[in-house]
């Protein structure tokens, strides 16, 4: 299967949150998902990398309006559970790689990651799928993130390719 | 558009990689995932969430029988990049809910979550896209998982839906 790049898409709209050492036991991500659903906040990407002690870090990514009725979620989580802290940052650009037939090569992510680190745009989140490689970075490097990419995988692009700027 | 689950699908060959604490620099994932397609490895979830200081972990899932030559690569990166240490764990099942809609169903990565908590089943990684939310869970833990996840979502499912055990 022949990787093929069907496109570059850029989102400046949304915000991060991480919940930094939440008890690593189960039911937490069920409360707390279940609480911004209760409000209807609408979830992008969900991150939670592993680790070994008995606390984990969540992040996840909203439309930047939201914040506000996030921040009043995450109160209650706060006092609900123990949780060491909450923190939100809205300078932040999603930046995703689109395309067939990533899983079997294994260099795609290592050319966007790379492309990135080449103009010197630091990666400040990860989360991929079979057909969709997604990175956070600044929100005033958003685009530059696109042109870098676009150049690196400029070969690999269907016939009617459109970057997302 | 409503939701419509298209199947949930279990993994069991592979193990996940956890580099902890990372420089949070340009450049930094691009290097490793450099090696490692160098090598070949097929890497397939690489999840990082978001930090507030000068260091990030990183997890990523490959399969199980590449473990030892991942273990090589993490050693050769260890010399060459400040990292505090790296972790294997091959006691890991992916479950995966893949279903068209998903992006704008708030409560649908929240009812999976809770699904899991209730059968007291510990999530370990997360990483969601619009079609598909992936949970990291114990080997054995894989098929129990599944029939949680299909006893909460069987209203939704596709007329020929199958649960992939
Ligand atoms: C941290 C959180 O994901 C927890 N491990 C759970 O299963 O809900
Ligand atoms: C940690 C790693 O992702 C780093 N921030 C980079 O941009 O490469």
């Amino acid at each position: 299967e022949r990787f093929v790049v069907s496109g570059i898409v850029l989102n400046k709209k949304e915000a991060r949150v991480t919940i930094k050492e939440v008890a690593d036991k189960p039911g937490i991500a069920g409360f707390i998902f279940t609480e911004l659903a209760r409000v209807n906040i609408n979830v992008d990407m969900i991150v939670q990398s592993s680790t070994k002690g008995g606390k984990n870090d969540i992040s996840f990514t909203i439309e930047e309006k939201d914040l506000k009725e996030v921040e009043k979620v995450m109160e209650k989580i706060k006092k609900e559970r123990e949780v060491k802290e909450v923190f939100y940052n809205s300078d932040m650009a999603k930046v995703s790689l689109v395309g067939a037939g990533m899983q079997s090569h294994p260099g795609v992510a290592a050319r966007m990651f790379t492309s990135l680190g080449r103009e010197k745009i630091n990666i400040d989140m990860i989360s991929t799928s079979e057909i969709k490689i997604s990175c956070v970075v600044k929100k005033n490097e958003g685009e530059k993130a696109v042109r870098a990419i676009y150049k690196e995988f400029e070969e690999d692009k269907e016939e009617n390719f459109e970057p997302g700027i």
